[in-house]
């Protein structure tokens, strides 16, 4: 009966805690200037606080972003535990904002709260929405682009949650790559 | 033990009041 009582009233601990970093673009201040963490959580319940408490990510302004990583991890590729990490990146067409970006955004919270990877969801530093007018992007960053097992099992099992068909294909780009292209695409180093 | 949750345990959450 206790251990009921304790299941019902405690808050249920999620493995890791989480930050939430909020980006505003402001041309007139430095990037980390317009980047702010809003707050952080380390359970189901304040997640779903935090959750609707905050406005959707469609109806951010373009050039706003939502990073949500692990307590400790800064949202840019510069951290330690980002520099030789990489992304699986969906983009998505400009009518999906209405559509879809929302879902997507959720599913991809709940996929790295619930470090739904399995035995790779260590390897997960953190996600970031991307607001745009040209197109929003939503990802997921991992710490080591050259752990081929673990970035493909990410991408399969979050391609499978987001419930993309089979014939879409998503690809991850390491940050070290993004870093230095030259043109307007970065090479994909693995496609599921 | 790891914490791993499924959406479905965690959508059970969403809408729960907070519990004081």
């Amino acid at each position: 009966r206790e251990e009921e009582a304790v299941e019902r009233y405690s808050k249920h601990p999620l493995q890791n805690r989480w930050a939430l970093w909020f980006f505003k673009n402001d041309k007139s201040k430095t990037w980390q200037e317009n980047l702010r963490l809003v707050t952080k959580f380390d359970t189901v319940e304040d997640f779903w606080a935090l959750y609707t408490h905050i406005q959707l990510a469609s109806k951010l302004t373009s050039g706003c972003d939502y990073s949500l990583f692990k307590d400790g991890i800064e949202p840019m590729w510069e951290d330690r535990r980002n520099k030789c990490g990489g992304r699986w990146l969906i983009t998505l067409a400009k009518q999906q904002r209405h559509t879809e970006l929302d879902r997507f955004w959720l599913e991809t919270l709940l996929c790295v709260i619930g470090e739904m990877f399995d035995g790779y969801s260590d390897e997960v530093c953190g996600a970031v929405i991307n607001i745009r007018a040209k197109g929003d992007k939503i990802a997921i960053w991992t710490q080591e682009a050259e752990n081929r097992d673990g970035v493909t099992h990410i991408g399969r099992v979050y391609k499978e949650r987001l419930g993309l068909s089979s014939k879409v294909v998503i690809g991850y780009q390491a940050h070290a790559d993004t870093a230095t292209k030259s043109g307007s695409l970065t090479k994909n180093k693995f496609v599921v | 033990e790891k914490k791993q949750y499924d959406r479905e345990f965690l959508l059970d959450f969403q809408f729960m009041p907070a519990c004081i």
